[in-house]
């Protein structure tokens, strides 16, 4: 996973900072981090170092000015719109999960190919999919998620290759590859046959 | 990852099985997973001679009994009972999946709070959070999807390892943890932000 484990464990991080945020506190200390996440509290130090965090004068570290420097080095300290192609069953519950807006993850569009499905009017407009490669130019979208059936995964994500899209969080599981786009693969599926396998193994 | 990555390698050969099946190969080459998987031919054969796989007469695998060998190693040649813990969103795209029932995989019942969601009489039924504990025990459950909102992770996770439930895939973004449960866990904020992580740092 290389470089993918420090970015794992810096949304880590973030996850359990705002959690203790909500709870009330104000700072905080590796060896509180490092217990929960099950790793050390060198290597909370190490990455804090590594992304330009520092410690409060009185030991420890303020939650605050590390949730700043976190988004800002994850890329979330802005805005981003994002896609959903396939407005089915998980297109949809993923269109109104309301947790993506504080992450600064802006749902613009849905697309289908189902007549009815496609409603420009509502507060997430559903297009047809043949406007996704306008669409994807004209709004300078970066990123998508692939909610279709694998039949029409490989057709969706060449249409997103050509609009200009540079990341998909994929949920079917089709095993999609691309030279120009980031695909990070979300496969339900295989996680449900691995815990049966970890259950029935033991 | 160690055993996971092997178990998540069988997953991919079965996926990519199954859609050859689906085009119509009766035989395939350990060249052909190796190409598609992005991994070497000789570890395909390296797992294959290791799960008990053989080769057919003139080289190359049957399709048919390779899924039948794979599907026993990882135990899912049995029907395996799944529980759904939040009936909302995401818990609800999950029950009404038909993509489960053609791996075994039987959704026995859904539980909630929301008094509008409770009904006994759906094909799915769902009952209410308190029967939880009692409905694991009598119907011997193993097995559970979390999606409940993050305030109430901790409290179902309680009551499942009372239940006696061995395996849970986790949706919320608490990082649950357990002695007596396996808990494999699905983070799409964690995804999406990896991305974009991925894509802004190019
Ligand atoms: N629901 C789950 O629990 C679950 C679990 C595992 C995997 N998945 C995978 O996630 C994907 C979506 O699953 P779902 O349950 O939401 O399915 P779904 O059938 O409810 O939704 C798919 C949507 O895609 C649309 N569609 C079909 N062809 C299209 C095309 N060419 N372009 C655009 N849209 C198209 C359909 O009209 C439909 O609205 C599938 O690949 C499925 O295998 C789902
Ligand atoms: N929908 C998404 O796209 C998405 C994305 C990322 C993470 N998640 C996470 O997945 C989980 C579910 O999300 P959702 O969008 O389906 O939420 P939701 O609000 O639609 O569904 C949650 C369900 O849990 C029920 N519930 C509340 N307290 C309960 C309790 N104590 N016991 C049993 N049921 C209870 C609610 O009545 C509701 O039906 C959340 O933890 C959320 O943060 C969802």
């Amino acid at each position: 996973m290389g470089a993918d484990d420090k970015v794992y464990r810096l949304l880590n991080y973030k996850n359990l900072l705002n959690r203790l945020k909500s709870i009330g506190f104000v700072k905080v200390f590796s060896d509180n981090l490092a217990d929960t996440l099950d790793i050390s509290p060198s290597l909370v130090r190490k990455d804090f170092r590594e992304f330009g965090i520092r410690g409060a004068q009185k030991g420890g570290y303020t939650i605050e000015a590390v949730l700043i420097k976190i988004n800002e080095v994850l890329g979330i300290d802005k805005k981003h719109k994002i896609i959903i192609v396939g407005a089915g069953r998980i297109g949809q519950a993923l269109m109104h999960f309301p947790g993506f807006r504080k992450e600064g993850i802006i749902v613009s569009a849905g697309f289908d190919t189902d007549p009815e499905k496609i409603d420009g009017q509502t507060d997430i407009p559903i297009f047809h999919i043949k406007e996704l490669t306008d669409y994807i130019k004209k709004n300078n979208i970066k990123l998508a998620i692939l909610t279709v059936p694998e039949n029409a995964a490989m057709g969706c994500l060449d249409m997103m290759e050509v609009g200009g899209v540079k990341g998909i969080l994929n949920f079917t599981s089709m095993n999609l590859k691309s030279l120009k786009v980031a695909i990070n693969n979300v496969n339900i599926g295989n996680e449900i046959e691995n815990l049966i396998f970890t259950i029935t193994k033991k």
